[in-house]
């Protein structure tokens, strides 16, 4: 899973 | 972005302006606990420390925003309004949330995604959600009679992290790899510690009683 898409939610 | 999670963050952000909007009109925070609200400014600002430096969407960066100047602004008016603080009724909110946040910091130390500086503490803004409620229920329990807008406050802020499981129940179908168990065991024990305090607040509704809680 690449970086932004782990922290995408809130 | 689904449906179940911007009606998750739409519920959050309910919740939050309930509260502030309460606290605001009426100047008074009476029954509401600065433990969990203090608990609550920590995990945003352990969440969001990306927020310079990691842009997702002009969505996220503004929601982001709003909930730590809500937060904050929460705390301020706890415990340095002049009239709001008077309300506060300390002697009955004195959970030892600090020993909440100890266990949290050791466990997103063991437990985690990626073992950096931004990863550990958001994990542990994860794990410190999920109790942060716990000093506001027991605050509850002791207080026993609560006014219509905490209420819909707790109700508000347990509702939207069963969105969140909602959204990431879809994610997980519609996204391949997507798979985050911390999040989803920290979310689910999040939702479970509303369950009691649910029970009560549909009896109360369904019966159109006052929401008590048994001692």
């Amino acid at each position: 899973n690449n970086e932004a898409a782990a922290h995408d939610e809130l | 972005m689904n449906i179940f999670r911007l009606a998750g963050d739409m519920t959050h952000l309910a919740s939050v302006l309930v509260l502030l909007l309460k606290i605001h009109t009426i100047k008074s925070c009476a029954g509401v606990s600065l433990k969990t609200q203090e608990l609550y400014a920590i995990v945003f600002a352990t969440r969001y420390l990306d927020i310079l430096t990691s842009f997702v969407s002009i969505y996220n960066t503004l929601m982001k925003l709003i909930f730590l100047g809500s937060s904050f602004s929460i705390v301020w008016y706890m415990k340095y309004h002049k009239t709001v603080r008077r309300t506060y009724d300390r002697d009955q909110d004195t959970f030892r949330h600090w020993f909440l946040m100890l266990p949290c910091l050791l466990l997103a130390l063991l437990i985690h995604e990626k073992f950096t500086f931004f990863e550990v503490l958001w994990t542990f803004s994860l794990y410190l959600e999920a109790v942060a409620i716990l000093p506001q229920l027991v605050l509850l329990q002791r207080t026993r009679n609560i006014d219509n807008l905490t209420g819909q406050y707790i109700f508000l802020l347990g509702g939207y992290r069963g969105f969140y499981i909602l959204n990431w129940i879809y994610r997980y179908f519609t996204e391949p790899h997507y798979v985050h168990w911390i999040t989803w065991i920290a979310g689910l024990v999040q939702t479970l510690l509303y369950a009691d305090f649910f029970y009560y607040y549909f009896l109360s509704w369904k019966n159109n009683k006052k929401l008590q809680l048994p001692a």
